[in-house]
């Protein structure tokens, strides 16, 4: 699976993932 | 937790002492948003809940294109929200254990 990360100029590293498996049989 | 269409959620088991702790936050009703919404995912991030304001961490990922300006708010809150939670399920964990 895809996942992504973007480090924010104030040094916060955030990582991007697919949407828990759970939270999309839900919607 | 009002429903802000945001969510908010633990990223890895809290055992109620480390100051700093993994969450993980994704859209779930992209019609509540205000600005234009691009698909990114879940968005897996560390907070520090002795040290940190959601509110701050909401615009670095307005900053880092994850949302739009007008929903900093919305995001704001919602990592607010679950963060209390977190701190009140540790206070409520400490208090039994005296």
């Amino acid at each position: 699976c895809a996942t992504a990360q973007v480090v924010h100029s104030a040094g916060r590293r955030f990582i991007v993932s697919p949407v828990p498996e759970a939270r999309l049989k839900e919607q | 937790a009002e429903d802000t269409g945001v969510r908010v959620e633990l990223a890895e088991e809290d055992d109620g002492k480390k100051p700093s702790i993994a969450l993980k936050l994704w859209v779930e009703d992209h019609k509540k948003l205000k600005g234009k919404y691009k698909e990114s995912g879940a968005i897996e991030f560390t907070f520090d809940l002795e040290k940190e304001i959601p509110e701050n961490v909401a615009q670095e990922m307005v900053e880092s294109g994850f949302f739009h300006e007008s929903d900093a708010k919305t995001v704001g809150k919602s990592i607010r929200d679950r963060v209390a939670l977190i701190k009140w399920r540790r206070e409520r964990t400490v208090s039994a254990a005296l």
